[in-house]
């Protein structure tokens, strides 16, 4: 089973066209290693993305170098996750 | 399991086996206005299974709502089993979808890729597409809502069997999509609703190209409708429009398809997330937001009853 420790979903807000295509840029440098969840749009739209831990920095490094925004939508996906998994388990219980 | 469909947790997700003895308690206790149709069979060999609901007559006008063709957007599927009941438990009370039942069929998918559901609960919650292999390529699956004869091959799908969105080999390789292609072109459907997760949208033909579609104005205009109404219940605001000018470019789309088959009413939706869950969407607001789908779909299905095309 595949897990998603550390995975954390990022929140980009591109403000221009240039930030778009910097995004688009990043997602065709790294399309394998990252799951766009919410796909690039237009300007001042959201774009979610699943960034694997081992490639997160690299991320974040290009981001905050292109002075692109961003937050943190979801810190750790296992966690997550394991609480979905909690939650279907317990309502199983007679 | 539960022993009848009242007892069933709509509020919470469930794994296949559930759903589909979901929908044989459903049909067993309506024999006579619920049924269950397989169109087809997924790769892995599952049973493509298709609620019917139908008032009598043959081959009526009919409108087909499908959920979970991207298998890790949980909460259409989940949505989809809220849907059968609410048919079931409104028909003869709902003034309005009593009288869209006495002229319409309704015919509901609520596990449209149950492979890559599967899968979502056994290997990776994360999955999106088909699970046929790709021969020469170590990647699997096909995006099913790029695989459909609609601008087929355009841009806004890959040629790569590992991205996201792999169109397939060629238009309707997979079988989850060419089972729904056989079934639509023979029967009568007047509305065709896919349904997706998530970013609250509400979206009509075309993806694969810019130009408009000939019924625009009043799709648009039951699209904005229909979102009002959704609204009117927890204030969820969706956005509405084409798929291209809403978000992206996608070619070889379901809606892309049917619409080209002559279905006015094609749709698809986005349902939440508001935001901070993405495709984790908690089961705690499954209910709410089938609620508040249910209000647009009664729109949509409203209006095509009204204007018989």
């Amino acid at each position: 089973k595949v897990t998603f420790e550390g995975h954390k979903v990022l929140r980009i807000v591109p403000k221009d066209e240039v930030q778009l295509s910097l995004i688009k840029d990043l997602e065709e440098m790294m399309e394998f290693e990252l799951d766009f969840w919410k796909g690039l749009t237009t300007v001042s739209n959201p774009v979610d993305v699943r960034v694997p831990s081992h490639v997160l920095n690299s991320v974040k490094d290009y981001l905050e170098t292109q002075n692109i925004e961003y937050s943190t939508m979801i810190e750790d996906l296992q966690m997550l996750l394991d609480m979905e998994q909690k939650v279907m388990a317990g309502a199983r219980v007679p | 399991q539960p022993q009848n469909t009242d007892s069933f947790d709509f509020a919470n997700y469930h794994t296949l086996e559930e759903i589909y003895s979901f929908q044989d308690l459903l049909v067993a206790e309506n024999p006579n206005f619920v049924s269950k149709i397989v169109i087809g069979q997924s790769y892995e060999g599952r049973p493509l299974n298709v609620l019917k609901f139908s008032t009598g007559g043959t081959n009526r006008p009919a409108v087909w709502i499908d959920t979970g063709i991207h298998s890790r957007e949980w909460v259409t599927q989940a949505s989809g089993l809220w849907f059968a009941k609410k048919i079931v438990t409104d028909y003869g009370t709902d003034p309005t979808l009593t009288a869209i039942l006495s002229q319409l069929d309704i015919f509901l998918e609520i596990a449209t890729n149950p492979d890559g559901y599967a899968f979502t609960h056994s290997g990776n919650r994360m999955w999106r597409k088909t699970r046929k292999p790709n021969p020469g390529s170590s990647c699997v699956g096909v995006d099913p809502n790029r695989n459909w004869d609609a601008g087929f091959g355009g841009p806004g799908s890959s040629g790569n069997p590992c991205s996201q969105t792999y169109r397939g080999p060629r238009a309707e390789s997979e079988s989850e999509v060419n089972s729904i292609v056989e079934f639509v072109k023979s029967h009568n459907i007047k509305a065709f609703i896919s349904i997706h997760s998530y970013s609250q949208l509400l979206m009509f033909p075309y993806g694969y190209i810019r130009s408009r579609i000939k019924d625009y104005t009043e799709l648009n205009n039951l699209a904005q409708k229909a979102v009002t109404d959704l609204a009117s219940l927890y204030g969820t605001s969706y956005k509405f429009g084409s798929i291209i000018n809403a978000i992206y470019q996608a070619s070889g789309g379901s809606i892309d398809w049917t619409y080209s088959q002559g279905i006015k009413y094609s749709y698809t939706f986005e349902l939440r997330d508001t935001g901070h869950y993405g495709f984790l969407l908690p089961a705690t607001q499954i209910i709410p937001t089938a609620q508040e789908t249910w209000l647009a779909l009664m729109t949509i299905m409203d209006h095509t009853l009204k204007n018989p095309y």
